[in-house]
């Protein structure tokens, strides 16, 4: 699924699994005007941890790993 | 594996579990067994023992609920999250709780084993946390598998066994099944199963584990064969894509499997016979499909059959022996398949390429060439 077909409900999805799953915090400060967004950070990490390809960007790898049914626990390491 | 780190884990071996209700989607005494044997995967190999009790706090609180039930983290309605656990600790720590908007089952994949979820989130409960191994119990996406022949993999038993130790109580004489381990689509020396193709993808097959290629992306993606097909068999002998009947065929022992999509093929498992081969043939090592002359290629020991599957029938002169036509195939094949019109053989590590009308050899290749290393 080439990335312009991306939709913004995929987006948003994409968005709430790595809040989740994946520690994602709001985005704000001046990160976000220059440098690798928090959310491709996130998704780069997603797709490393499951083994997919890594670019930073949701493809349909990426999204049909996101939507399979799962564990809550997040995989990021949050012992506390 | 990975632990939630922090020194999280139960300070003693012997730790007590409560079920304080019940899914509608199954018997009590299904849930009862399926916490149970749920529990005894980790009791197996670890000092760690569990006793079930029925009224005040046990370490391990169990309970069905959806979405908001009362702990921050709402359950999302049916598919999603299937459960989550809580690290050991006093408290909620150790508590399992299973998103009751899901459909569990007892033992069919009609529906998501509850023995299998439990015993990823007992996993929590005892101090880990996810791994990103494919093949793991502890990894994150749920993988039905059949519990009357699950065995505890290797990177779950190293996980839990870093934090509590082997069972002392294990008696060295009585033989038990080795902990699976995820093959490695690196690994050099690695012989695959079997390879075929499949509507445009190539899958290679391995253990109980399959990689899934296709042109649009470049890293294979490993999952479990019955993440697939839940009927299938594992450790398989061949595969092929039939083209006659948009089917894929898998091979073990003397029976031939058969799935269109992801749904089984009523009437399969056949015996090898209703291929044509004839019934001294008691496995086999290869198969493809040629989709130039439309035949079906069986290799067996050190000779190869020719199918045809439309008419149903062996070719004649056949069967032939195998380096008669691959002079260069010395060794037992062990997997082959077409792509893009060149013919791709497997034996041992190698993969040889050939041009199947000319036989002419162009390369020698090893096997993790098509799994992008």
């Amino acid at each position: 699924m080439p990335i312009s077909q991306v939709t913004e409900q995929d987006e948003n999805f994409a968005e709430s699994y790595l809040k989740k799953f994946f520690n994602l915090t709001e985005e704000s400060g001046p990160t976000v005007r220059r440098g690798i967004s928090p959310m491709s950070k996130k998704v780069s990490e997603m797709q490393r941890f499951f083994g997919l390809q890594i670019t930073g960007m949701l493809d349909a790898d990426t999204m049909a790993m996101m939507k399979k049914p799962r564990c809550g626990v997040p995989d990021a390491q949050t012992a506390h | 594996y990975s632990t939630f780190g922090n020194n999280l884990k139960w300070q003693k071996n012997s730790l007590t579990y409560r079920i304080e209700n019940y899914t509608p989607d199954m018997t009590k005494s299904e849930v009862d067994d399926s916490i149970e044997k749920a529990l005894q995967v980790w009791a197996k190999v670890t000092p760690l023992r569990f006793t079930r009790i029925y009224r005040g706090i046990a370490d391990i609180m169990i309970s069905f609920g959806t979405r908001d039930h009362g702990d921050y983290y709402p359950f999302d309605g049916p598919d999603g999250t299937l459960a989550h656990a809580f690290a050991p600790s006093s408290g909620i720590g150790g508590d399992a709780h299973f998103d009751d908007d899901e459909t569990f089952t007892h033992r069919s994949n009609a529906g998501y084993v509850l023995f299998m979820v439990a015993a990823h989130e007992f996993g929590h409960s005892l101090g880990l946390s996810h791994s990103d191994d494919a093949g793991a119990l502890m990894y994150p996406v749920y993988s039905y598998r059949n519990p009357d022949t699950f065995v505890l993999p290797r990177d779950d038993v190293n996980g839990i066994q870093s934090l509590y130790g082997p069972n002392p109580d294990k008696d060295p004489s009585v033989p038990e099944p080795k902990p699976p381990k995820t093959p490695d689509a690196c690994d050099s020396t690695m012989v695959l199963d079997a390879v075929t193709t499949l509507r445009g993808e190539m899958l290679f097959f391995k253990d109980s584990f399959l990689w899934r290629s296709y042109p649009q992306s470049n890293t294979p993606q490993q999952s479990l064969i019955t993440n697939f097909w839940p009927s299938a068999p594992v450790n398989i002998d061949a595969a092929y894509e039939s083209r006659v009947s948009d089917r894929i065929l898998l091979f073990k022992d003397r029976k031939v499997w058969a799935f269109t999509g992801y749904n089984p093929v009523p009437g399969y498992p056949k015996p090898l016979t209703s291929l044509g081969l004839p019934s001294h043939v008691r496995k086999i090592d290869a198969a493809l499909y040629d989709t130039r002359s439309r035949k079906t290629l069986f290799f067996v020991g050190n000779s190869y059959f020719s199918y045809d599957e439309a008419r149903r029938t062996m070719d004649r002169g056949f069967p032939k022996r195998i380096n008669q036509t691959f002079s260069e195939l010395t060794n037992k094949v062990t997997a082959a398949f077409q792509y893009r019109g060149f013919t791709y053989i497997y034996s041992g590590p190698y993969m040889y390429e050939y041009n199947l009308k000319t036989r002419r050899l162009y390369r020698v290749l090893r096997n993790s060439y098509f799994l992008r290393c």
